[in-house]
């Protein structure tokens, strides 16, 4: 069956980009069909697998305006195993747009009803708030990981987030859990990075994941090439560390 | 007069708020009386300086709401000269709730009208978005400032966000111009951060400020103390940028 997991968390520039695609691209490598769906209006995660988010026929929006089905949409990224829907800017009216409509909430997982059997993982990319988009992402989903910066600031918002998912969970989707929350950007040359980890860890406990990303000049160079980190250059402390956790999500999802 | 000053950015995590509070500090250092308005519903500004956003009576979320008038939610900070209008969790829900009320954009603005002559700058610190609560600090606004953090997919936004800027000043506010983009956590060590930067001001030339904000370690910490970096370090390198900063803002708005 397919895991649909939402990567998300409304603090801005925590690594949810960085993580779907590097995590989804080191699952691919690991033989998994993984499919990468972005649903920031920004559309970085199809700028970081390669594609030009502005020549695009169909994207996400018109996934979720019921425009277009899934096959329409979903192109393979540049590395075997690994598929991507990607964004547009045209997403940033969808919100606006929906609105009004019926079941707005269940757009996105209207669209991915098909979806079952075709990929091992999905990985929904989402925006930096808990608006229409993330909520949507969110009904879809069995699990949510939420990418946590070791710095202060994203330390606040998580209550507000776990907030959410749990209202989504009471009112939408029964089956969605937190299933794990990722350290990222971790700067072993400060106190501030291990302060941060302790405190997450003495909330989460064995919620929060073993893996540790720590910061990585080429993990913030890859996106400029196109390419995940994992390809782009195999020997980097990014790469390996979002290899070693694509072993960890294999273990903990039980994927063969 | 009193300039209002929007800092936005849809880009996550690319110092808004780090330039609202220590940009309004530094100023205030200077002996401008300043305002930081938080109209993010994570209310960073507010915890970066030093107050508790969840034991507030009133915050933005009132005023915005109509219930309650400036006076009412300002406070001051720390620093001589400088004020906070802080924002809580249930800003959250406004975007929601305004949704359907009349001039749904002008809120802010209408809030604000009574600051004239109490302030000589406000600085509005936005969410990582483009939803209701920015486009009410674009249509309250004399100016745009837009952090750029020196990173790839922070390129990738300008458009969008220069886009709706303009739709704001022709609908809403014909007052609205882009102050100017500011270089921020720049790492001299990496190639990514001049080539970013480069492009930058290939692009907006003369708008780019002198001034370019480094990554600081001093800079993340700081708000684990409830201060900006301009008390709480000024020797730091964080520090002497902002403070140069507002020295160059100083004689771009000739501030006496
Ligand atoms: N471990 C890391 N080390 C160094 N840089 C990183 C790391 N992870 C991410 N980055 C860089 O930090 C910036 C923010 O990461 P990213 O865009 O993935 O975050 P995000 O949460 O998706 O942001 P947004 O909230 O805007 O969607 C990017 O420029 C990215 O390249
Ligand atoms: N020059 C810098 N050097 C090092 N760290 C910095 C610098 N500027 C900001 N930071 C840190 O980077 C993180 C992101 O900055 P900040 O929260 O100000 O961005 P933002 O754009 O307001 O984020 P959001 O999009 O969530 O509102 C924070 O943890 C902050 O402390
Ligand atoms: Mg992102
Ligand atoms: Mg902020």
């Amino acid at each position: 069956i397919t895991r649909i997991v939402c990567v998300a968390n409304q603090k801005g520039g925590v690594a949810k980009t960085t993580t779907s695609v590097n995590l989804g691209a080191a699952l691919a490598m690991r033989g998994h069909r993984v499919l990468v769906v972005d649903i920031d209006p920004q559309a970085n995660a199809t700028t970081g697998l390669g594609v030009d988010h502005r020549s695009l026929e169909r994207s996400t929006y018109d996934l979720l305006l019921g425009d277009a089905k899934l096959p329409d949409v979903v192109r393979s990224a540049s590395i075997e195993n690994l598929f991507l829907a990607p964004s547009s800017l045209d997403l940033a009216g969808a919100e606006v747009e929906l609105v009004g409509s019926m079941a707005r909430e269940r757009k996105l997982g209207e669209a991915l009803r098909g979806v079952d059997g075709d990929y091992e993982m999905v990985f929904l990319d989402c925006p930096p708030s808990l608006g229409l988009l993330t909520v949507n992402a969110l009904a879809a989903a069995h699990d949510l990981i939420v990418p946590v910066q070791c710095e202060y600031y994203a330390l606040e918002g998580l209550g507000q987030l776990l907030g959410n998912a749990e209202r989504v969970r009471r009112a939408l989707n029964p089956e969605l859990r937190v299933a794990g929350f990722l350290l990222t950007m971790y700067d072993a040359r400060t106190k501030l990075s291990s302060q941060v980890a302790d405190e997450v860890r003495s909330h989460f406990g064995e919620l929060v994941f073993g893996t540790v990303i720590p910061r990585s000049v080429r993990l913030s160079e890859a996106p400029s090439f196109g390419e995940p980190v994992v390809t782009l250059d195999t020997a980097s402390r990014g790469s390996i560390a979002y290899r070693l956790l694509a072993a960890e999500v294999e273990t903990r999802y039980t994927l063969s």
